[in-house]
């Protein structure tokens, strides 16, 4: 209804803004990327609406193309470490419990340390995803400190031979120095046992988040250094679209998307699919 | 911010002089900006923005204010008016055991606002709560409701494995009114707005156990979609108030205009901090200037 034939004037920039605004890309995201798709398109022979639909997609995953990586190689240390960290709700743990799954399928031994030993039943919470996907869970329980668990763990693993260990951490806002303190913390415990630990640091973003998305990502990339993003909830209608403006500001990318509350529901970031779901 | 930027709008409009059409233009297009990168949803800034542009036009600057902070008190103004002036109370006008429904998106904080709430109950409002997680999906839901509510002396309904929500909303009711409790609090699992299986679920226990208070509990985060979600809640659900969590962090919160743009009704409270005593009744002005920023 937007695309169909038509010519490219002021009002259909306009339009196609305002769109992406609505899509969480942020103010000016949303009009560098129409610029830049405008650009696009003035190369092109044909200059219609629809040739500036494509040129608006092309756009976006080049933005986003440019910041993925390929899979990680497996040639890996022994255990490959990855924690897990975001803000409050996001969905750290069932994430945690779908990645404990996805490598599991590709014969991979996981463990997990349950490092949020602050809120009340996350540590039951994450001895049950233990459960759905057969995997070992290290616990110390409530008010245990959350680097002597991941500790205990990282031994566990070395020892055991386990392959992927997933540390899981309390959700904590990213303003609260005293919290972002204990994540480093836990990533200077990480480096004593190996000094190129944790090997993946993920972020995750709730997909319904806004503007605010911005600021975590500055704020615990600063702290702890981020090597990729996890991007939440895109089964609701949320679109996700901060991270384009993301990958731009901060080249970090997104791993993996979460559909669901299933074990089965983690995609692989797939830039293509998430253009097409954008309009 | 915005009183900068609208200041070198308004830079070359000195002492007297009104607000005109081209001025206030461009004024206009700060204020959207600034209210975009707040979150608030576009359509809600575009009729916002039109009815502030209505009111600045003509409006005579005078006295000690520079113009760029005559639209700053212009747009404050504007944004209390619209989050409602008074703040209201949880409704507990009702022949006990008033029920307390505590709904919205997955992670948004119901449960942790539930334990709040029943805090703010017995302490300030000297009530008997009894709470009930009506949480059947997601692992150590119940757990959770149990730990947070007993640490604020409160009492939360035993649980009893394979029960279905709807049955466990019926014995919450039951047990609030054979133990004389005042109030019950109940606790609902996140879900999707777009779930459509889920959401009768919860228009069912509403019919049920008729909620003096459905309470839509909105993560303060929230960007565009914040409309999308309150519409649907308050659509299939008529909701009575909201609860905007996690004010802690940095967000501007923008979600609260588009919240209550939409479905015209009071926030109530902020969650202010993930301890129990992180809840604080709602502050217009306070939430106004934050989303300007
Ligand atoms: N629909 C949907 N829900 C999700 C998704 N990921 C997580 N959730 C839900 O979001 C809620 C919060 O998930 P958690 O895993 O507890 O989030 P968390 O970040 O660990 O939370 P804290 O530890 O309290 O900070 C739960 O109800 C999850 O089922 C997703 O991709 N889609
Ligand atoms: N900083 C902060 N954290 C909060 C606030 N309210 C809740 N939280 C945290 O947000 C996370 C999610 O809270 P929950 O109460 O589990 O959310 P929920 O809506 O019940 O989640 P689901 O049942 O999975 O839908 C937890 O880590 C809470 O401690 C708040 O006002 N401030
Ligand atoms: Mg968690
Ligand atoms: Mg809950």
């Amino acid at each position: 209804e937007l695309f169909i034939g038509g010519k490219v004037d002021e009002a259909l920039l306009e339009e196609l803004e305002d769109q992406l605004v609505m899509a969480d890309f942020g103010v000016e995201t949303a009009s560098a990327i129409v610029r830049e798709a405008k650009e696009r398109l003035d190369r092109k022979q044909k200059k219609d609406a629809n040739a500036m639909r494509e040129a608006l997609r092309d756009t976006i995953r080049a933005h986003l193309e440019a910041v993925e990586q390929g899979v990680v190689p497996s040639q890996r240390v022994h255990p490959w470490v990855i924690l897990v960290v975001g803000v409050n709700g996001v969905g750290k743990t069932t994430t945690i419990g779908k990645l404990a799954a996805f490598y599991q399928s590709n014969h991979e031994k996981v463990l997990l340390a349950a490092g949020d030993t602050y809120r009340a039943a996350a540590v039951a919470q994450l001895q049950k995803w233990g459960e759905r996907c057969g995997c070992l869970v290290i616990s110390q329980g409530q008010d245990a400190d959350a680097a002597s668990v991941v500790h205990d763990a990282f031994a566990a693993a070395r020892a055991r031979r386990y392959d992927v260990l997933i540390a899981d951490t309390a959700g904590r806002l990213h303003t609260k120095s005293n919290l972002m303190e204990e994540l480093k913390k836990i990533k200077r415990v990480l480096g004593r046992l190996d000094p190129s630990a944790p090997h993946e640091t993920l972020l995750v973003l709730d997909g319904t988040t806004g503007q605010n998305a911005i600021s975590q990502v500055q704020k615990f990339h600063e702290a702890i250094g981020i090597t990729g993003l996890v991007i939440t909830k895109l089964d609701g209608t949320a679109k996700g679209g901060v991270v384009v403006g993301l990958s731009e500001k901060f080249k970090l990318p997104v791993r993996y998307i979460g559909v669901g509350e299933g074990l089965e529901d983690l995609r692989p970031f797939d830039p293509r699919q998430f253009v097409e779901a954008l309009f | 911010s915005l009183s900068d930027r609208l200041e070198a709008v308004f830079k070359k409009l000195k002492g007297q002089g009104s607000l005109n059409e081209k001025n206030i233009r461009d004024a206009m297009r700060e204020v959207r900006m600034a209210l975009l990168e707040a979150d608030v949803h576009l359509d809600v800034v575009k009729s916002f923005i039109a009815r502030v542009r209505e009111k600045s036009l003509g409006h005579e600057v005078m006295g000690s204010l520079t113009p760029g902070q005559q639209v700053i008190h212009l747009v404050h103004k504007e944004l209390i008016h619209v989050m409602g002036g008074v703040n209201e109370r949880l409704n507990l006008a009702a022949q006990p055991p008033v029920v307390v429904l505590m709904v919205g998106l997955q992670g948004s904080g119901k449960t942790t606002t539930t334990a709040k709430l029943a805090k703010r109950l017995i302490e300030k409002e000297r009530r008997k709560p009894l709470l009930a997680s009506l949480d059947v999906y997601r692992p150590a839901a119940m757990d959770q409701l149990a730990t947070v509510g007993e640490a604020v002396g409160a009492k939360v309904l035993p649980t009893s494995v394979g029960e279905n929500p709807r049955d466990i909303a019926k014995r919450a009711l039951q047990s609030a009114r054979m133990g004389g409790f005042d109030v019950l609090l109940l606790d609902t699992a996140g879900r999707l707005h777009v779930d459509a299986e889920l959401m009768t679920e919860l228009v069912d226990v509403a019919e049920l156990v008729k909620p003096t208070e459905i309470l839509l509990v909105v993560d303060s985060m929230t960007g565009q979609d914040a409309v999308n979600v309150a519409r649907s809640f308050d659509e299939k659900l008529n909701v009575t108030g909201v609860i905007l969590t996690k004010t802690d962090g940095d967000a501007r919160g923008g979600a609260a205009l588009s919240v209550r743009h939409v479905t015209g009704k009071p926030i109530k409270f902020l969650g202010t901090g993930e301890t129990v005593d992180g809840l604080e009744p709602f502050h217009p002005d306070r939430v106004a200037s934050r989303i300007l920023g």
